[in-house]
């Protein structure tokens, strides 16, 4: 299994 | 100026023990409001989001909005100084280039300060979306740190299958394999000691037991924790800190290659 950055979940503001 | 007074410092080390292991530095917002921090550990695979209201603090005055990057591991070990029943006082001025902490013992015949640096941070917020969750799990906090603990012995994630039998935490691994059921309790002779499901849709998550293990060290904050998951959105772990605000952990789930 490979593990997503939690940064593409959220916009950057 | 900046000042914020907690009566019990003991609040302010039990907040730092439980960021200390996946941040190295955060930069700490404080407005008329209260206090904010929001912070991805290095790897980027979780997000701290931490909220101390205004009203919560015993004394609060912030004239103007400060961003002030702080080292972690030193604000913690400044933080150990304090006696157990110390009162904590965090005073900065306008434009700092440092923050002091203030102790002091109940009686007042002890007062130390420690001046810490700030450090130049780059800015960098996320917008974080409302989200309506499949299921929303209320367990002991002691239930959650023991099940993380025990999984973890067989391997590298742990598998959180909500459906309306309960919740399922299970880990395998080359030693084997285990898992642990829980059920809805709500008869439990102390609120803190109820199982609360609530479950929209079934679901089916893996998580890393590295982070999890980290959310945790939040535990003394508070009796319960509460487990928010939807498929395909980050695991939301949340303690409140007493009457004056929130840790949340927000941790992406693990996919199939």
């Amino acid at each position: 299994m490979s593990q997503r950055s939690i940064d593409s979940f959220f916009t950057r503001i | 100026m900046f000042e914020a007074r907690l009566v019990q410092s003991a609040i302010l080390k039990k907040v730092l023990d439980a960021v200390k292991d996946l941040l190295t530095e955060a930069t700490f917002e404080c407005s008329d409001s209260g206090i904010q921090v929001q912070a991805m550990d290095s790897a980027h695979v979780s997000l701290v989001s931490l909220n101390l209201r205004s009203d919560g603090f015993d004394k609060y005055r912030c004239d103007r909005n400060l961003s002030m990057g702080m080292s972690i591991s030193c604000m913690s070990k400044i933080l150990r100084c304090a006696g157990a029943e110390d009162t904590v006082t965090l005073r900065a001025w306008d434009n700092p280039e440092s923050i002091t902490f203030i102790f002091e013992s109940p009686n007042k015949d002890k007062l130390a300060e420690y001046e810490m640096k700030l450090i130049n941070m780059d800015q960098e917020h996320l917008g974080i979306p409302e989200t309506s969750y499949s299921c929303v799990i209320k367990m002991p906090s002691g239930e959650f740190s023991r099940i993380c603990r025990d999984l973890s012995q067989f391997g590298e994630s742990i598998t959180f299958a909500c459906s309306k039998e309960g919740i399922k935490f299970s880990a395998s691994g080359d030693y084997g394999s285990a898992n642990i059921k829980l059920v809805q309790n709500t008869d439990a002779d102390k609120e803190e000691e109820a199982v609360v499901i609530d479950m929209q849709e079934p679901l089916k998550l893996t998580f890393a037991c590295r982070y999890l293990n980290c959310f945790v060290k939040a535990g003394p904050l508070c009796n319960q924790v509460q487990l928010s998951m939807s498929d395909d959105v980050p695991l939301v772990c949340e303690y409140k800190i007493g009457d004056i605000g929130h840790i949340k952990y927000y941790l992406a789930p693990k996919i199939d290659d």
